[in-house]
């Protein structure tokens, strides 16, 4: 899965994600990506989210809503989707991951998987990573 | 006035130490080219999009040209955008033969009253909107065919459970 988050000058964001699912799914199968709240999310009153990992249990906890959630109730996108990953592979199991940008350009990153390949770019700096932490 | 910011992800999972160089290339040439669309004038779901395209592009993610196979052996992809201004959203599910679904996404988002689009309706519209159609063998890697098969040997149609990576 890949995926994108953006936010420019106004405070406007966007989100999208793409994949090809899981290897060996069901033909017919979608998974969390395409479903909005799910695989992403993006409202200018808080921010835009894009998520990976275990397909089933994201659409189960619907976790780009619930880290958008978070935020509403005034956690930072770091608190927001660093919580939203843990839970989600508390409650649900398996693993996940988030990247966030909040539309005062706050950025989140965060998984419960070994890695998630992961880059921003602020001005002239691009900032990347793959490891926990 | 917030500083403009593109930020990319190239999927969560077990990434085997020998995939761990070309992920992070990759997910550094994806983020220049969106925050290059957002510099230049474009607007932010022009940069996601751009940013997504790069990804689909390389055979080393799973998404587009890298996609991962379903039990039959094919590429189905799922991919949606979203813009955050009036939540405006498009995403289509298991689409077959496109290289960019994040196009197809937004060609939804912009084009029809609906929100998501699956299956043979979605590469319908896909071809009645000029996207071209790609042959299912230019989107799979020999490493999706490695992958199928280590996944059969895991009997998964027989359990409720799938693998831990996105």
């Amino acid at each position: 899965t890949v995926g994108a988050v953006a936010v420019d000058c106004h405070g406007h964001v966007a989100c999208a994600t793409s994949t090809g699912g899981t290897s060996g799914k069901m033909v017919g199968r979608v998974g969390d990506t395409p479903l909005p709240g799910c695989g992403g999310y993006a409202d200018d009153s808080v921010g835009a989210v894009s998520t990976t990992g275990h397909g089933e249990s994201i659409m189960k906890f619907c976790l780009s809503h619930v880290i958008i959630n978070a935020m509403r109730q005034r956690r930072t996108a770091q608190t927001a989707t660093a919580e939203g990953c843990k839970t989600m592979t508390h409650r649900v199991g398996n693993t996940a991951g988030a990247i966030v940008v909040s539309n005062s350009g706050e950025v989140g990153i965060s998984f419960t998987s070994k890695r998630m390949a992961w880059a921003y770019q602020l001005k002239d700096q691009v900032y990347y990573g793959i490891e926990p932490d | 006035m917030v500083e403009p910011l593109v930020l990319v992800h190239g999927g969560a999972g077990d990434i085997p130490e020998s995939a761990v160089e070309g992920k992070l290339k990759g997910v550094r040439v994806s983020v220049k080219r969106g925050y290059e669309v957002l510099a230049s004038g474009g607007s932010v779901v022009d940069a996601v999009q751009a940013a997504v395209q790069i990804m689909e592009d390389l055979p080393g993610f799973n998404a587009g040209h890298g996609s991962v196979l379903n039990l039959d052996g094919e590429v189905e992809m799922d991919a949606i955008i979203m813009e955050g201004a009036d939540l405006k959203t498009g995403s289509v599910g298991a689409i077959k033969n496109v290289s960019h679904p994040v196009d197809v996404a937004r060609l939804v988002m912009e084009n029809t009253p609906h929100v998501l689009l699956v299956g043979q309706g979605a590469k319908r519209f896909a071809n009645d909107m000029g996207v071209p159609d790609v042959p299912m063998e230019q989107l799979v890697t020999e490493s999706a065919k490695e992958a199928l098969e280590s996944a059969r040997t895991c009997k998964l149609v027989t359990t409720t459970e799938l693998g831990g990576v996105g």
